[in-house]
């Protein structure tokens, strides 16, 4: 199962979902792939890598210069690999309008083989779960995960400016489903960085529910300082600091979104 | 003084940083204009404004197909007009592209008419402060408004990925300023949304300061609700709340850069 992880608003944990609801499920057991497509490479930077541009990354595998086996790299994480990004990544807005198939060069690339590293010695074990890590934008990068995945998880912060592109964002994807992936559904929509002591986040998030009544996790991640940390450790927050709210509420949202794949 | 405000990494305080910033010298008696070059048009909701595809808006100016006088908009601060935007502007990513002196076009627009409404009797008076609103990516619309501005000013979370992302930008302000807007200056860095509570942001801040001794401002800009709250009220902080925290630290930012612009 590929899910998309975006939403063009700024900040609103984009890649703090995609990172610990990954390495939730590797540390369950399963196989997952993180592929960081932001320029940004925070997800790269996210799991302890450094984003260097000498190394094949996601961008490589959108070229066609390299597949996924030849891209991805294991993590700290065990059963977590990731597709890493660099800033070079932001060269691909000039590059891809220009391919074949420019929407659709993900898609192949994932599709195609589901790899593993060499390691594996029986072959190719494809991943139960990739997450595709996006930039703040409806760029071709973005369009190209959406068009690579099977469903879309949206991360709204409880906060006003994020609930207004939320329409936005839904314009888009219906955009996409009509034009160049049809089977692509909505995973679910999930609040996040919320603070119970503002109304704030409160009337955020009933505007949400309220909006968008089946579409909504009843997982809300609550802001915790251990998840804005954890990335300069280069950890995801279940091995930084496994008991605390933020690791709570990434494991309850990977259960939530495990039992509604079906 | 044209400012552009801008950071590829998403979320870091912007758009509160244009409005609020425009908003205190509007309210000291200056003429301003607040230009909001994102599709996502938080700039022109944040000012009580609705973003509406069929109101000529910054696209226009920078398709040529209308002039400053004719875009702006008067806000509900004396003083204070808008170049508002539209979701219509995902498009330029596309259109801009193929046209003539594609850099330049914001540039051309802003510098050639610093107009105001038709209501000035007297003509054409030019605007003090320009800000201009950027999308939180390295596309032709920031690049647009860095070719626009005599100065960048550069919102910094104080949080890590944040942190990460201020080198790519510098070098990008760098190849600006080397290719197509040679007298482009780095105004300044501020550090945004500081909760010293924790220990991330002290960390983060002396990690500004120590990169960056001379170029970060000595205001910081504290998290406060009310910051995050005005937007829902279409009103800069300093209309809805005057005497919080947010509205102080914005009035001492401002005295900042008036004092650093000469
Ligand atoms: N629940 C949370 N509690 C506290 N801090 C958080 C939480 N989620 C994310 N953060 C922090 O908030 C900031 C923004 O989150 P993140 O970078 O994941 O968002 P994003 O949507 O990926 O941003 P971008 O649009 O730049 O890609 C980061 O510094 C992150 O560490
Ligand atoms: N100092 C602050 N204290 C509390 N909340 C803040 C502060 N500054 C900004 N915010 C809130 O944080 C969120 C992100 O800020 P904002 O939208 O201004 O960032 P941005 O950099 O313009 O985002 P984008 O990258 O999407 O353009 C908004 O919901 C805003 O209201
Ligand atoms: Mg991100
Ligand atoms: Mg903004």
């Amino acid at each position: 199962m590929i899910y998309a992880v975006t939403n063009q608003k700024g900040g609103v944990g984009k890649t703090t979902t995609a990172i610990n609801l990954a390495a939730t499920l590797a540390q369950a057991g399963e196989r997952v792939l993180l592929v960081d497509a932001d320029p940004q490479s925070n997800s790269t930077a996210g799991v302890g890598l450094r984003p260097v541009d000498a190394v094949p990354t996601t961008l490589e595998l959108l070229l066609g210069e390299a597949d996924l086996a030849g891209v991805i790299l294991p993590t700290r994480v065990e059963n977590l690999f990731i597709s890493p990004a660099s800033p070079d990544m932001a060269g691909a807005a000039v590059i891809l309008p220009q391919m074949e198939r420019r929407e659709f060069r993900l898609r192949e690339a994932l599709r195609d083989a589901p790899a593993t590293p060499a390691s594996s010695a029986d072959g190719v074990e494809p991943f139960a779960y990739v997450f595709i890590d996006c930039p703040p934008s409806l760029d071709l990068l973005t369009v190209n995960a959406l068009v690579a995945a099977d469903a879309v998880l949206i991360p709204v912060q409880a906060e006003y400016y994020a609930l207004e592109g939320l329409i936005q964002l839904l314009n888009t994807i219906e955009a996409i489903r009509h034009r160049l992936n049809p089977p692509l559904r909505i995973a679910g929509v999930v609040i996040t960085m919320v603070d119970y002591r503002t109304n704030l986040a409160k009337q955020v998030e009933d505007e949400v529910r309220a909006h968008f009544p089946t579409l909504t996790y009843r997982t809300v991640i609550p802001r915790n300082i251990r998840l804005a940390e954890a990335p300069s450790f280069g950890l995801p927050v279940s091995l930084l600091d496994p008991h605390c709210a933020g690791a709570d509420a990434y494991f309850d949202l990977a259960k939530e979104l495990v039992s509604g794949a079906s």
